[in-house]
């Protein structure tokens, strides 16, 4: 599953997330990705969330909504991330990952799989990484 | 704060060997997305462009790359949202397109719908004029030998977990 989320200058968000599903999944099986507030979900008031992992556990806590809750609550993208993975792991034993953003521009990489690749562009500032706890820089 | 754009190219287990590729790809689609937005994009047009980036790279799990279903073949989903009027966009088991993003910005835009599936996406597609691509053009080597180890009765436990993540 790959994904994104944007705030432009104008502070309007946006949210894309694309997939090819669940390896040797059955024909007609949908998961999480094209279903809203699960596999992504943006709105200009709270932010925006693009979601991978085990779609089925994603879409039984609607993970993307659910961390905008969060955020609506007066979380900050970071700890309404991992409020929603936990939340995830603890109730349907499902892991997985997100990006998120707030209309501010804060923004966050979280996951509670072995990895995920994540990038995110800021202020001419490059920022990826791979592992757990992982944070690189480089200019743009 | 603004402009910003944030990427991801799936969670799950990402091996050694591949682990460069999947970081090179999400880099070079976070770059393409701000050069968008920092040239005074939207955030739309620069959250599509980079999801295109990354179906159209081979390393990820989406377009050209993705999983094969049980019978080798490949069905994508898609989603994209617009958080200023809460316009959205889907597609669902759609075949033998190159970028199902494209599809569901479609949807979006020109219909009234929220997600089109399977055969119906692709009537929409041909009637948007969207190109059909064969199917094997969008089956990798590396996809192939996955689905044919996840086939196997005595497939690696761990290996078939991860594969259950999108």
């Amino acid at each position: 599953t790959v994904g994104a989320v944007a705030v432009d200058r104008e502070g309007n968000i946006a949210c894309a997330t694309s997939t090819g599903g669940l390896l040797n999944k059955m024909e007609g099986r949908v998961g999480d990705t094209p279903c809203i507030g699960s596999g992504s979900y943006a709105d200009n008031n709270i932010g925006a969330v693009s979601t991978t992992g085990h779609g089925e556990a994603i879409m039984k806590v609607t993970l993307a909504r659910l961390i905008l809750f969060h955020m609506e609550q007066g979380q900050s993208v970071e700890a309404a991330s991992d409020l929603g993975l936990a939340f995830m792991k603890s109730r349907v034993n499902g892991l997985g990952g997100v990006v998120t953003v707030d209309p501010q521009g804060h923004w966050a990489a979280r996951f509670s799989s072995l990895q995920m690749a994540w990038a995110a562009a800021q202020k001419d500032t490059l920022h990826y990484g791979l592992y757990t706890g992982e944070h690189f820089t480089q200019s743009i | 704060m603004l402009p910003v754009v944030v990427i991801h190219g799936g969670a799950g287990h990402v091996p050694r060997d591949r682990s460069d590729m999947s970081i090179s790809g999400v880099c070079s689609a976070a770059r393409a997305a701000y050069g968008i937005l920092r040239g005074g994009g939207n955030s739309m047009d620069a959250v599509v462009e980079a999801v295109i980036q990354m179906e159209n790279n081979p390393t990820f799990n989406a377009g050209c790359g993705s999983v094969l279903n049980v019978k080798g073949e490949v069905e994508m989903d898609a989603l994209v949202m617009d958080g200023k009027t809460l316009a959205s966009g889907a597609v669902s088991a759609v075949r033998n397109i190159a970028n199902p993003i494209q599809l569901a910005r479609l949807v979006m835009d020109k219909t009234t719908h929220a997600c089109l599936t399977a055969e119906g996406a692709s009537q929409f597609a041909r009637a948007m004029g969207v190109p059909e691509v064969p199917l094997q053009s969008l089956i990798t080597e590396y996809a192939r030998m996955r689905w044919q180890k996840n086939l196997a009765h005595d497939a690696n436990p761990v290996e078939s977990q991860m594969g259950k993540m999108g």
